[in-house]
């Protein structure tokens, strides 16, 4: 168990290291395995280094560095072991535009191998959708659903 | 593998029928708040086998039953069907395309159907086994999930990466 | 003590049934005491019921309906104890446009009689700003303010 | 009475000392992911005496100062000073305008002065005691705690309500 887990853990730190990198154009990322006297039980840590600034505890980070930290973390495992498809529910909300260009730039890519289903009100994502889909409730408390065009898409996005 | 097609009726707020196809790439949902978006990501979990409702925001089974508004009543059924393409053969067996429905009354009984035959919660899982297809954290993230791999203790964190080890 | 909040859940729920009206532009909100055998520990219960839905529990609503209704529950203890001045922090990052518009309408309201310092990326609520600064880092890790145009403020926001 | 002038050097990223002149009305700040924005906020809450480092985002008392960047090195102290406007009298004592400053050195040791005299953080505390200014969920909504009201106990939300009652 645990030897395989390590050797895991060699990669999955790799490919985010990799992927940080490219998302945040520089800046460092570790993945290590926790001290703990018992090795079973021993979890892992996530280190970060922004771009120009130093080495610093999770919880000093703004809330668009999270947000786009744990899109990284995430992105990373995607690239290392893709799945069919993958569903996200708003998470760039959090991103100002120049990082939204660099999640929506990294989604594009590993939109070649795997399908994304992504729910978002941002116009940044909306525009590299290949098929879009509108939900609105024409009656109070019933959904009806709608395929849309780009232009649609950024009237009812809101 | 990818995602083809989505149907469902009677599931949260889809009262009427409805209908969604995926295509390979980028699939976007948008509408305003509270219209429906998160609870086709619900759907789409439960259809997959999540089997704690309240993952799905609710706090018994039925919740996921459309409950009625002020002009229409409840229903006493939710049903979901997904179709994923299978012509790469990831899961290895003679279907080039596989449909996995589910369906619950207000009494709690619930059943699982793949292409069209009944079968048990554990068969839908063991299918899936070892794709990644529904697993929190990595192949969906819910609204507001996006930060536990931040949050979680570090044993947490690895048992979210065992999924994709 | 337990008089005296009794009392004042009493105009706080008043408060909260208008303000949520008024924001949501139909709807229902209620504050209640909780049932609780020792009544100097009884809680605060929070019902709402959103226009043309049924009467549901707090965890089936939608991730804007929630913001929306916390806003609505801040903004009317505001509007019945207002404070020297009330600071706010990206707290319109799940609205819609719609929404967006209906918190944006309301604050304004609010900012006759009391001051609001609001940190946000969103372009609806930049242009009621009556004075807008920006905060830069020309060098990585150091940061710097200035005051801007509601102009410089949508390229900066991003 | 209202916010009218915030100063401060050394205090997280504001390396370099800043001022920020406020005005009666929405006071909007903007700004890149990362920038400095939320520190602005924090800095508010430590003036007025926030007592609780955590509420800042940090584990010891002296987090709040500069930590140096690849280029520039730690400070040794971080100080903000605020000012607000009296002249209706909200708090009851001769000034027109009232101002608060808080010093803290990498020792750890730190002051609170008010209108350039050093008190103590009580004396803050009973300042502006009534008002409502400073108190979490009410006259401070930090990012990401808007959903606190929801996510609260019922006692909990009690207490917040006590704030204002
Ligand atoms: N069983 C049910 N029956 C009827 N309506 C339901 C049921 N469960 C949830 N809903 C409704 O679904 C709505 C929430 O939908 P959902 O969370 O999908 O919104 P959303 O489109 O994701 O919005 P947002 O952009 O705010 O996140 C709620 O208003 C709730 O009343
Ligand atoms: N003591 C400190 N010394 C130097 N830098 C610090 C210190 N404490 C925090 N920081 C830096 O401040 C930055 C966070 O700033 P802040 O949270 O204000 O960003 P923000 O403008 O609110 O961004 P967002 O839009 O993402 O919420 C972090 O990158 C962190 O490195
Ligand atoms: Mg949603
Ligand atoms: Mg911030």
């Amino acid at each position: 168990m645990n030897q395989r887990f390590q050797e895991f853990l060699r990669l999955a730190n790799g490919s985010f290291n990799k992927t940080f990198n490219t998302i945040f154009e520089g800046g460092e990322a570790e993945l290590l395995m926790e001290n703990h006297e018992n090795p079973l039980q021993a979890g892992v840590d996530i280190m970060v280094k922004m771009p120009g600034k130093r080495r610093q505890s999770l919880n000093l980070l703004s809330g668009g560095e999270r947000a786009l930290t744990c899109i990284a973390f995430i992105f990373s495992l995607l690239a290392l072991k893709p799945t069919p498809f993958c569903l996200i529910d708003e998470i760039d909300a959090a991103l100002d535009e120049a990082n939204l260009g660099r999640f929506t730039g990294f989604l594009r890519k590993l939109a070649e191998t795997i399908q994304f289903v992504v729910i978002t009100h941002r116009q940044g994502t909306i525009e590299i959708g290949d098929n879009i889909y509108g939900v609105t409730m024409p009656e109070q408390g019933m959904s009806e659903v709608f395929s849309i065009t780009p232009r649609e898409a950024e009237e009812l996005a809101g | 593998m990818y995602l083809k097609h989505l149907e469902m009726k009677g599931f949260k707020s889809f009262a009427k029928g409805i209908e969604i196809d995926f295509r390979p790439g980028i699939n976007v949902i948008v509408g305003p708040n509270g219209c429906g978006k998160s609870n086709i990501a619900d759907a789409i979990r439960w259809v997959l086998g999540e089997a704690n409702v309240r993952n799905l925001r609710g706090q018994r089974g039925e919740d996921v039953i459309f409950t009625g508004t002020d002009k229409k009543k409840p229903l006493g059924m939710a049903w979901v069907s997904m179709t994923v393409d299978n012509q790469d053969r990831v899961i290895s067996n003679d279907y080039s395309e596989i449909s996995v429905a589910r369906r619950i009354y207000r009494n709690g009984e619930s059943e699982f159907l793949l292409n069209m035959n009944q079968v048990r919660l554990k068969d839908i899982h063991s299918l899936f086994a070892g794709t990644g297809l529904g697993k929190r954290g990595y192949s969906i993230i819910g609204q507001g999930e996006l930060e536990q791999v931040l949050d979680a203790k570090p044993f947490e964190r690895r048992l979210l990466m065992e999924e994709a080890a």
